[in-house]
């Protein structure tokens, strides 16, 4: 699975993603990317994609969880991110990480597994690239 | 105002020690290169729907993750992509699922969002709807990658032995 958050210079807010699903998956098989809230989000508030085990992402809404907890809890991205994928995946039995940008241009990409592929950049600063922890 | 952009090239069980250097290079620089096609458009005042939408198309392509041309297959031994887009300013969503030939699937869901009054698309439906907005389609060959053709054979053989489907390996799972 693959994908990307941004926030632009009028500060909207928009997310994509793309992918195979899983090795050896059932014909037919529909995974959380194409679920919006579940693997891929955006509002107002923060835009979110998702990659990991599908069926734990869809049933708790991941994605979107993490725009609830920040619009009607108050939680800054940071920590509404690190509940839902420290938390709420591991309590489904998932494994899996999201990157998120939130309206202030703040990115957050927490993970509960060994590594994920992962690239950002904020303005024109050197790029970061990362795979684990 | 400034801009912000973040991709993923997915997540899983990345032991250091199966990933030759020279395929973490490659898995580097096109996470590098997906990154730059995003931020291009962000700095020349792009919005951030077609941001997103760019760095994804360059992951599509990129035979190293499993999206697009280096997607995964299914038990049936194809593959079936599926892709979503969303506008937080507007929440104008698309989203497509069980494409088989489109070679990217993320631009057949911004079709979707831009073209019909619906969210998902799926399946043969989906797919003549993406020929019918001119988007490129490939021949089965254009996905097939060894490496995702011999993660199938393995994860089809243990679950032949008796494996639990769902218990895969992270590695194989997501490739």
């Amino acid at each position: 699975t693959v994908g990307a958050v941004a926030r632009d210079a009028q500060g909207r807010l928009a997310a994509a993603t793309s992918t195979g699903g899983r090795t050896a998956k059932m014909a037919g098989r529909i995974g959380d990317t194409p679920v919006i809230g579940a693997g891929t989000w955006a509002d107002e508030t923060v835009a979110v994609s998702a990659t990991g085990h599908g069926e734990s992402f869809v049933r708790g809404a991941l994605a979107h969880e993490i725009s609830a907890r920040m619009r009607l809890a108050g939680q800054s991205l940071a920590d509404a991110a690190e509940a839902v994928v420290m938390q709420e995946l591991g309590a489904l039995a998932g494994t899996g990480g999201i990157i998120a940008v939130d309206r202030n241009g703040t990115i957050v990409t927490p993970f509960n597994c060994e590594g994920m592929y992962r690239a950002w950049a904020v303005d024109d600063a050197p790029p970061q690239v990362a795979i684990y922890h | 105002m400034s801009f912000s952009i973040a991709i993923h090239g997915g997540a899983g069980t990345i032991l250091r020690s199966e990933i030759q250097p020279e395929e973490e290079a490659r898995i580097r620089a096109g996470l590098a290169h997906a990154l730059e096609q995003g931020r291009a458009v962000l700095r020349a005042g792009g919005a951030a729907l077609d941001a997103v939408q760019a760095a994804v198309m360059a992951l599509e392509d990129d035979p190293c993750f499993n999206a697009g041309r280096g997607a995964v297959f299914n038990d049936a031994g194809f593959v079936e992509l599926e892709a979503a887009a969303m506008d937080g300013a507007t929440r104008a969503a698309g989203t497509v699922t069980g494409l088989r030939r489109v070679r990217n699937p993320v631009c057949a869901a911004r079709e979707v969002m831009r073209r019909t009054p619906h969210v998902t698309l799926g399946f043969e439906a989906a797919e003549r709807f993406a020929e019918a907005c001119g988007l490129p389609l490939e021949d089965a060959a254009y996905f097939h990658t060894d490496k995702r053709w011999a993660a199938l054979q393995q994860e089809l053989a243990r679950i032949a032995a008796g494996g639990d489907a769902s218990q895969a390996s992270e590695q194989v799972k997501h490739g």
